[in-house]
């Protein structure tokens, strides 16, 4: 028996075990980095992952796996280390003609993608939804039958508020919450020094917001720049990202 | 006689000199940010400056100069160094119904906004966008009568290839790219070394692309959260800021 959540039709996929979603209260904050992480973290443990990338502000998962010029025909798409990645931003003839990813529009790609695509078997099929609280990742959240969501929030309280209004969406859609990361939580110095170039955490806030558990604080971390824009995330190392899973 | 965009309704205010709009190929690269500090900028050098926040992806705005809780009535808000602000986020009457902004209701606000209240006699009047190249940003842009836009970016390859596609977007709708910020482009650590958490820049890119100026690039700096945060964003003082004016 399934606890998933069930949008209409009771959509479902055998195959697939477990759909995480990953969420931001808005754009920017690395929740895009932060899907490819708990991917990668997943599939080194040994588990069949697959990503559904829904976000449409740009191709910065096919990217970071290097996977960007993958064909429409051939999703999902196989990483290096055997992430099945299906991108929304790949449904994109040319970067020329830029669609106008309505919520309705972005839903409906997203659901399809789920059902018709073949996955095989999947213990993790991590969902990264449009960034915000905009109606394309409210009714993408919706669209698909999901175990639940992970949070993604940077340390700002600004960042802070638009993200427990994430949460309190989240939680009146009776969604779980499984999990929540600050990103670009601090910036460790080879000096031992720690700085914290986006304020204090304020995880503690967060875990409090959403009952859920503090999953990792992803340091700032210069590595990461490089291998997103030369497609591999998949030699990226470090104690808070061997965290992500849920 | 001005050469500025022409709207529908040839839009305009006798008493503004200068309206320039703040846009990003994504959000989270410190688009209102480089707004606030564009704006604190110009009022330093003792012009009369006004912002019209139509980010809806947050109160990013009214929180950096301390007018979070101003009322639908009192707008635009005066800050404490005399910066006129009026803001779509300040329409809502709680945080607890929150809107849909879809992009005719955004730029229709923005229209009221600048035609309806009074601003007075203003040099600057700078606009911060809705994020990326959804269509609300897009038909803001064409809903007011702009003198040009400024471009922010942070120096990630993939952020530029968003930020190229903004470009493109912005000249076709044949608006004057007046400049480009890199924001978050270095940190510099008080033994004198130069971090590239966010990788080298490529802020020369952006230049060639838009064919318009680099205005500054804009270090990471951990003071700039603390006073977003407390309402006092006009305290910044930094000479990459001091280069913020079209
Ligand atoms: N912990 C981190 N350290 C360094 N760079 C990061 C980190 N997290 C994200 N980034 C970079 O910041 C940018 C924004 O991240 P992204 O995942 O695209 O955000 P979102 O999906 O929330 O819009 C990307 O260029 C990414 O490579
Ligand atoms: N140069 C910078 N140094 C440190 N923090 C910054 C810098 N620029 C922006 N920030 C912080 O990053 C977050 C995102 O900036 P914001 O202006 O809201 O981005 P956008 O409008 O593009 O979504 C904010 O919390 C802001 O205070």
């Amino acid at each position: 028996a399934t606890t998933r959540t069930r949008p209409p039709g009771k959509l479902a996929r055998e195959g697939i075990r477990r759909v995480v979603a990953v969420m931001s209260g808005k754009g920017g904050v690395g929740k895009s980095l932060v899907t490819g992480l708990c991917a990668l973290t997943t599939r080194r443990a040994g588990r069949q992952v697959g990503i559904l990338d829904g976000d449409i502000t740009g191709p910065s998962i096919p990217r970071m796996f290097g996977l960007q010029d993958a064909r429409r025909g051939e999703l999902p798409a196989v990483s290096r280390s055997g992430i099945r990645i299906a991108s929304m931003n790949l449904l994109l003839e040319s970067e020329e003609q830029p669609v106008i990813w309505r919520g309705p529009l972005v839903s409906g790609a997203l659901r399809q993608f789920f059902t018709d695509l073949e996955w095989g078997e999947l213990d993790y099929l991590w969902v990264d939804l449009p960034p915000g609280t905009s109606d394309a990742p409210l009714t993408a959240l919706q669209a698909l039958p999901l175990d639940g969501v992970v949070m993604v929030a940077t340390p700002q309280a600004l960042a802070g508020m638009v993200v427990k209004k994430a949460i309190r969406l989240v939680q009146e859609l009776g969604v779980p919450i499984l999990g929540v990361v600050e990103n670009m939580s601090y910036l460790p110095l080879p000096d031992g020094t720690i700085l914290e170039p986006f304020g204090p955490s304020t995880a503690r806030e967060l875990v409090l917001a959403s009952g859920a558990p503090l999953l990792a604080r992803v340091p700032l971390d210069q590595r990461i720049a490089g291998l997103c824009d030369t497609g591999r995330i998949e030699e990226y190392r470090s104690p808070a990202a061997e965290e992500l899973a849920v």
